[in-house]
């Protein structure tokens, strides 16, 4: 007992009081979760997300297409929702940023990304999608094409997209960025929905990385 | 395992349900709404040291009777009530990022109690 710096109460027979000890015990509970998350503290939410993106984004991740890695592994597993910033949208492009920091940045390996995104067509109409995906490399302050997908759209609605290793090296190193692009550029041909119950998101699932051991002599 | 209830005072489980809202953590995580922690409580003399649980048996009162008859004392350490079997928590939550991290959290709820 680090405080009274005696026998722990479970070794010596004594009853817990648990209305006595209440805080207590809810302090421990607070610290084991944070502990076993790899946590200091609690996490400040800075960019509040709508229910009804969260609501959608996993209702599209329970769909029936959805793989499973079947490796078994005794490492904490993670599965990541991240939503899109589109600051940095025209009107021939979509641009889509993401953010991965702490826990997935560095000390993970990310093994699968896919991304998720909502197009309206019109009607009868079908649209080749080009996706980019830009990295930022050593030394250099310009993103740069590291990698390109061509995605054929044939109605409106929700697709799916599986990313490559470039993506997941990306998202180890914290930041993912992808331009997605109409090929016909025509105007108001087809429209990358981002409103609330529409937000594109990619869906990540992360282990921890094995420790590294080392033996004392 | 025995869950605790009445006047008894040996090795047994208490519940204890841990409310998110109660302790302002509802706004990051966002299922469970709470989980149930448990916890171990109780004595646990020195011939039931060992045991998973007290099981209620001629063959198991015999072994404890040899014990009891056989037993040093308690001085210099005892048997500890402990957790003998405990389940993870599957957890939905915002990190720093507002990312949402789904994951299951090992050892989280204690189901089962013992002496050591």
């Amino acid at each position: 007992n680090l405080k009274t710096d005696g026998s722990c109460p479970a070794c010596w027979g004594a009853t817990f009081d648990l209305e006595s000890q209440r805080e207590l015990l809810l302090d421990l509970a607070k610290k084991s979760i944070l502990d076993k998350l790899h946590l200091s503290q609690r996490p400040t939410l800075n960019r509040p997300v709508s229910r009804a993106a969260l609501k959608t984004a996993l209702q599209r991740l329970r769909g029936p297409q959805r793989e499973t890695l079947l490796e078994h592994d005794q490492r904490q597993e993670y599965e990541i929702i991240s939503f899109a910033d589109t600051g940095l949208s025209s009107v021939n492009q979509t641009r889509l940023e993401f953010h991965f920091s702490g826990r997935t940045a560095g000390g993970v390996e990310v093994r699968q990304t896919r991304l998720m995104f909502f197009v309206q067509l019109p009607p009868n109409a079908t649209e080749t999608m080009n996706i980019r995906v830009l990295v930022l490399r050593p030394y250099d302050t310009n993103l740069t094409l590291a990698s390109q997908y061509m995605l054929q759209v044939d109605t409106s609605g929700w697709h799916q997209l599986l990313l490559g290793p470039e993506v997941q090296a990306a998202c180890s190193q914290g930041r993912l960025t992808l331009e997605l692009v109409p090929e016909s550029q025509v105007a108001h041909s087809s429209l990358i929905l981002g409103g609330f119950s529409h937000r594109p998101f990619v869906a990540a699932q992360v282990r921890v990385k094995g420790k590294h051991r080392v033996r004392r002599r | 395992g025995i869950d605790c209830q009445g006047a008894s005072r040996m090795c047994c489980r208490q519940e204890f349900f841990v409310d998110f809202r109660e302790i302002g953590w509802h706004d990051w995580i966002i299922q469970p709404e709470g989980y149930a922690m448990n916890f171990c409580t109780g004595q646990c003399p020195l011939h039931v040291a060992g045991m998973p649980g007290i099981s209620a048996s001629f063959h198991t009162a015999v072994l404890n009777l040899l014990k009891a008859n056989t037993a040093t004392g308690t001085t210099g350490g005892g048997s500890c009530c402990v957790p003998t079997s405990r389940r993870p928590l599957s957890l939905l939550y915002y990190d720093r990022d507002s990312n949402i991290v789904k994951t299951d959290i090992p050892d989280m709820v204690v189901e089962a109690c013992g002496c050591s």
